[in-house]
């Protein structure tokens, strides 16, 4: 059956990534103005931590997977609550 | 297990509500809906929750309530816009933050369909947050962050069950006194247990006094008698009479703090007592004048201020601070104006300081204070709220 949901969009890029694992608690708030500047560290230990979260294998690489998977619908509560 | 080690399952946020009956409404409603549509499945989303425990949910079409429904789309006032068709879905607010839900009303929203998004597991995972749960690492959990399109047969995991009993406790003994979950009409029209609601308290909620036990127990004092706050409302078996329980102390208390020492202070009149606990610890009552130099006699409310730690003394429309580690203990500068505390009004009846905030209770409304902005919490709905309603579980 074709559903109207959103079609998983291609693989997401970096900076979108980085504003879709900031918005759901992986990352500190970014702030839009001054282009927040992360270590790689900092995104592969946040990349980590989204796929053990999410049931993915654990890489700390946006890979496909990863990417399509934060294309999906959901929820927007922060996964990650302080 | 998670990357951290722990088995994967359900998580809370750390706030729950105090009372059982919660109510609903749904102030804007998705366009592409038939309303009446809408409410049942809203209806049906929250009794997914009230199957495993004793929460029961009302619908109500206007005043005030415990949690808002709203279908907006873009940016809706809450700072955190909706990005239309697909991505975010919904999001909603956990108890202590008021527990509203939004839903993006550009998704196409459906019912009992394969087509469009599922307005019913939505709802009821949205549901979950208003009443304290996070979201779950385990895949199959209604409170996973990933919308997993449309099941027919949708039954909620035994994760989420876990989740919402550790908040909520299990459903207890129906009406019928059988215990099965097909009771859940019966527990819902069953009879709050004996105490939850307390008349006198729900038709005058003007009280003389509230405070905090070093055990950390709230409690309420109104005339000769006192009441004992749960999680819930009030506890059941009360009121019961203050002299009973603290032996040699009257009533018609006017003020009370439990300070950093462990002990608990009551003011009347003139006088002031001091217990650990329930027990009196010494000769007492003594003068005010003798034990808090520098605080007037007649204080109206009294209270550890979140904000320093210090005890604060309330009369008419002033306020002392009072600092046993000073000499003297209360500044030459006091007392100062009550006006100071923007939104706390003057004459108050109570202080309390609850879970890392202060309130103030003045006739049957109370305050909640924000010590960054050193004034009256900005909230929705917005203070003062009714202490019946939001206390006592009335």
């Amino acid at each position: 059956v074709k559903t109207r949901e959103a079609i998983p969009v291609t693989a997401l890029s970096e900076n979108n990534a980085m504003s879709y694992l900031s918005q759901f608690g992986y990352l500190p708030p970014t702030n839009p103005t001054s282009g927040g500047f992360i270590t790689q560290e900092t995104m592969t230990k946040a990349i980590s931590e989204f796929q053990s979260f999410a049931g993915l294998n654990v890489t700390g690489d946006l890979d496909n997977e990863t990417s399509t998977l934060m294309s999906l619908p959901r929820c927007g509560v922060k996964d990650k609550v302080g | 297990a998670s990357s951290d080690g722990r088995s994967k399952r359900y998580a809370l946020q750390g706030s729950r509500w105090r009372v059982k009956k919660l109510t609903y409404k749904i102030s804007k409603y998705p366009r592409i809906l038939e309303k009446s549509a809408v409410d049942k499945d809203v209806s049906r989303a929250f009794s997914v929750w009230s199957e495993y425990t004793d929460l029961t949910f009302t619908q109500k079409r206007s005043g005030q309530v415990h949690i808002e429904i709203r279908f907006e789309r873009g940016e809706h006032g809450d700072g955190d816009p909706f990005d239309g068709p697909g991505g975010t879905l919904a999001h909603a607010y956990f108890p202590v933050y008021g527990g509203d839900a939004h839903f993006d009303d550009s998704e196409h929203w459906s019912i009992n369909s394969y087509r469009g998004t599922n307005l019913f597991q939505v709802a009821a995972h949205e549901f979950g947050h208003s009443l304290g749960l996070s979201h779950s690492d385990v895949k199959s959990a209604l409170m996973a962050p990933f919308y997993r399109g449309y099941e027919p047969n949708f039954i909620l995991d035994s994760d989420d069950i876990q989740g919402i009993q550790a908040l909520y406790g299990q459903q207890t003994l129906s009406s019928s006194g059988s215990e099965s979950t097909d009771t859940k009409v019966n527990s819902k029209t069953t009879v709050p247990p004996p105490g939850e609601e307390d008349t006198q308290l729900c038709s005058d909620s003007k009280i003389d006094t509230m405070f905090d036990s070093a055990e950390g127990h709230s409690y309420a004092f109104k005339g000769d008698h006192y009441w004992k706050l749960t999680t819930d409302g009030i506890a059941s078996g009360y009121p019961r009479l203050i002299s009973n329980s603290w032996h040699g102390l009257p009533g018609n208390i006017d003020a009370a703090f439990t300070y950093k020492n462990g002990k608990t202070y009551f003011f009347k009149g003139s006088k002031y007592w001091r217990y650990i606990g329930k027990k009196i610890d010494g000769d007492y009552p003594k003068d005010i004048s003798e034990g808090f130099t520098g605080i007037p006699d007649n204080i109206d409310a009294a209270t550890v201020w979140t904000g320093n730690g210090k005890i604060y003394f309330y009369k008419g429309t002033k306020f002392w601070r009072f600092d046993p580690a000073q000499r003297p203990p209360v500044k030459s500068t006091y007392p100062k104006l009550i006006s100071n505390w923007e939104g706390i009004p003057n004459n108050i009846d109570a202080a309390l300081t609850y879970h890392g905030y202060t309130y103030f209770f003045k006739g049957d409304m109370y305050y909640r204070f924000n010590d960054r902005t050193f004034s009256v919490d900005v909230a929705d709905p917005a203070f003062p709220r009714s202490t019946a309603y939001w206390w006592f579980g009335c």
